[in-house]
């Protein structure tokens, strides 16, 4: 999947199987990365776990839970509530039943998005820098804080910039197949209206899976983060070409 | 329609959670079994099984007094005025956000 971590960084990494995405002395998030059914080596997310850590003055004992499984993303935490404590310090609001949901922690004021597109689910979160760097450059905080390990990651400038070209050549490289060619990739996710990261990102997906769910996928996670924090909208560039990575890797 | 699946949750949930929840355990196990029914509505309409299910629940729930959105309702509830947010249940810290996403393949 493609990551955005709290420090700004992108990345596109393979991290199959459980991962920790936030992982403090408030809160635990994992997720499971499942191969992408198809020709593919992709992974996406199909399980997704928060686990908010007990906090008795907000009446949460011993811990509260909610997971999410594809094609079964609750309306309700795991014991079938839907707020807990004074002032629904904690609440979970099913914004679109089945596809929607966001998690509100109040206390630490903390918000979490989670969707289900097509078979796969997208996260995200805000926080206060506070809390989030109480974890920092612990080796145990998670993928938020640290980025992919090194040897996850997937250089997609370079994936981007060398398979558009290579195609017909493709049959016997079997780490990663295109499924579509990048032009027609970027028509799409042009008109889907994703820049910067997410044009990379809508792209990348489109040219390994043929999958256009995922083009909705790097819609909603735009819009996202841009509804958890609108100043994001001023450090755009609204980027939909791929000429600086050419440049770099086209030779 | 496979209502069945629901109605498995709803026991399980009753066997784990048997003694443990206190007063409102009724009202929780049938919230959590009114969430499974509510999503099954496109598959099961018209199906007179699910109908049957879902009023019985239904009736439960109101027999109970229990909500639909997470809080049991009391006779209490009127009396009682706003309680005062408890200083721990509010954040103080300062109000500057980090961000993170997780999306796509």
């Amino acid at each position: 999947p493609h990551l955005s971590t709290f420090h700004g960084d992108f990345q596109t990494c393979k991290v199959q199987g459980a991962w920790p995405l936030v992982k403090n002395k408030f809160l635990l998030v994992q997720v499971t990365n499942d191969p992408v059914t198809g020709e593919s080596s992709a992974t996406a997310t199909s399980k997704l776990t928060v686990v908010i850590k007990k906090n008795q003055d907000c009446a949460i004992e011993p811990y509260l839970m909610y997971q999410a499984q594809t094609d079964a993303l609750p309306g309700a935490f795991h014991d079938g509530h839907t707020h807990y404590g004074p002032h629904k310090a904690v609440e979970l609001l099913e914004i679109e039943e089945g596809k929607h949901v966001e998690i509100h922690i109040r206390y630490i004021a903390t918000t979490i998005v989670v969707r289900q597109i097509g078979r796969y689910f997208t996260f995200a979160i805000k926080m206060p820098e506070e809390i989030v760097n109480s974890t920092k450059g612990d080796s145990n905080s998670g993928l938020c804080d640290r980025g992919c390990p090194a040897h996850e990651r997937i250089n997609y400038q370079e994936y981007l910039a060398t398979r558009h070209k290579k195609i017909d050549n493709l049959k016997e490289d079997s780490a990663i197949k295109v499924q579509m060619p990048r032009s027609d990739a970027e028509g799409i996710c042009r008109e889907a209206k994703v820049v910067d990261f997410y044009f990379d990102s809508c792209v990348f997906d489109l040219m390994t899976t043929g999958d256009k769910n995922f083009t909705l996928a790097a819609l909603s996670a735009l819009q996202d983060i841009i509804k958890l924090d609108p100043s994001i909208v001023n450090s755009q560039l609204n980027r939909t070409d791929f000429r600086k990575y050419d440049k770099t890797f086209g030779n | 329609c496979d209502i069945d699946t629901c109605a498995k949750q709803f026991q399980r949930l009753q066997s784990v959670e048997n003694g443990v929840m206190g007063p409102d355990k009724e009202c929780i196990t049938l919230r959590t079994y009114w969430n499974c029914i509510k999503k099954k509505v496109r598959d099961c309409k018209g199906d007179l099984n699910y109908l049957t299910v879902r009023t019985g629940v239904k009736n439960r729930m109101g027999q109970n007094n229990c909500s639909k959105n997470g809080r049991t309702l009391g006779p209490e509830d009127e009396k009682t005025s706003v309680p005062t947010i408890p200083s721990v249940c509010s954040y103080h810290g300062k109000k500057v956000y980090k961000h993170c996403g997780l999306f796509g393949d």
